[in-house]
């Protein structure tokens, strides 16, 4: 299975129109390989975005860059999968 | 734990055993359960749905229970199978249950996207669409829930093939999707159809393609919020209620906006577990506490429903 090393879900917090296309474009951008986990068109509700390792820092800039609000939901991807998948396997020898 | 032989409904399970199990439930119950294929996937998997039935005739009126059609949010498919033991365990024993099946059929298809389910198992565990081939793309899939014949291809959906919500080429082009639309349309006497998704913990009724007032808004709402008060009841599980484009997003091409423009007027959307901390990745430790706050509220949905018919 493919690996998510160094991936990070990142919450956006939008505040008004403009932050929204602001993230709009962030999230256009193809070379950054952004996965939209939740999205939301209504402000005040966050949207969350899987971020692989390489864009971590150019999306980390642009958000501070642009004054976008945002948190690290998940900080280890691969560690969650890693859990997902022990337990699987001791269910299955269970 | 609801075990049956060695199915841990605390955990999570590959597309062959869940199918296995699906089977089992329908050879310990042979009275009240059946396993029914409806269709198959693109790549030629069966779609199994178990259809729970007390009584004769194929018309009775009915409520569809979908899970899984976003291969990723595997809460989705534990808490259907989850539902299915508990139907079987509690007919009989709990009046709700027991009633609503003496005057209805419910149809329970746990794996709405078999191909996506086991792709998330074998190469990318965040994989959300179908695997249809596009040619002249190299991408894949495309999204079941943005595939339905409901404002298809409207806002909120994509026509580009490497979108996460790429609707398709046409309306029901994903033979997964055509053939729940199929089974359905030629039943005819569907009543309610739920759609279980993760995550957010919302429970959402049309529409999703605008934001104008469903003409039963009102009284989908008030079900809705008592189901949620019901679901929350068990462990204060908080959810938000709504019509879905004004709760999240709009989005056009969705299953439920669809069935209830086909005359299924007790329509509604769960975004189980949970707000973000894991996101579609819930600790398996979490599969029953949810699926158990879930059925609180599904229950009341489809109580509503019996003592609503129309």
């Amino acid at each position: 299975r493919g690996k998510f090393f160094g991936d990070q879900v990142f919450r956006i917090n939008v505040r008004n129109g403009d932050e929204i296309s602001k993230l709009n474009e962030l999230v256009k951008s193809d070379n950054l390989k952004l996965n939209i986990w939740k999205s939301s068109c209504s402000l005040g509700h966050p949207v969350d975005v899987l971020v692989p390792a390489v864009s971590l820092q150019p999306v980390e800039f642009f958000l501070k860059s642009q004054g976008l609000d945002y948190s690290v939901t998940i900080e280890d991807l691969q560690a969650l999968l890693d859990k997902e998948d022990e337990e699987m396997q001791y269910n299955q020898e269970q | 734990e609801r075990s049956s032989n060695n199915f841990n409904y605390g955990a999570y399970h590959s597309l062959e055993a869940i199918y296995q199990e699906m089977d089992s439930i329908a050879g310990d119950f042979p009275h009240l359960a059946s396993r029914v294929k409806i269709g198959h996937s693109f790549e030629d998997r069966p779609m199994y749905v178990l259809k729970f039935s007390t009584g004769k005739g194929s018309q009775r009126p009915a409520i569809w229970l979908n899970a899984g059609i976003h291969s990723r949010e595997w809460i989705s498919q534990a808490t259907a199978m989850w539902t299915a033991r508990k139907i079987v365990s509690d007919y009989g024993k709990d009046p709700a249950i027991t009633s609503i099946l003496k005057k209805m059929d419910i149809f329970l298809l746990p794996v709405a996207n078999p191909d996506g389910y086991v792709h998330t198992h074998t190469e990318n565990r965040l994989w959300r669409k179908t695997r249809s081939l596009h040619p002249g793309s190299p991408c894949i899939g495309v999204d079941p829930n943005r595939n339905w014949n409901a404002s298809f291809a409207g806002r909120g959906a994509s026509g580009n093939p490497c979108s996460e919500v790429y609707h398709g080429p046409h309306a029901n082009s994903e033979v997964e999707v055509k053939s729940v639309v199929d089974f359905i349309q030629k039943h005819g006497n569907f009543k309610c159809f739920i759609d279980l998704h993760s995550y957010s913990q919302l429970l959402m009724y049309p529409y999703a393609y605008t934001a104008k007032e469903a003409p039963d808004a009102d009284e989908l709402d008030e079900v809705a919020r008592r189901a949620a008060k019901a679901l929350a009841s068990l462990s204060g599980t908080q959810y938000r209620v709504g019509s879905t484009a004004t709760t999240v997003y709009q989005a056009s091409g969705s299953s439920v906006d669809w069935a209830y423009d086909n005359g299924i007027k007790y329509a509604f959307t769960f975004e189980l577990r949970d707000t973000g901390h894991y996101g579609f990745l819930l600790p398996a430790d979490q599969i029953i506490p949810t699926a158990e706050e879930t059925w609180l509220g599904l229950k009341t949905i489809m109580e509503h429903v019996r003592d609503h018919l129309y």
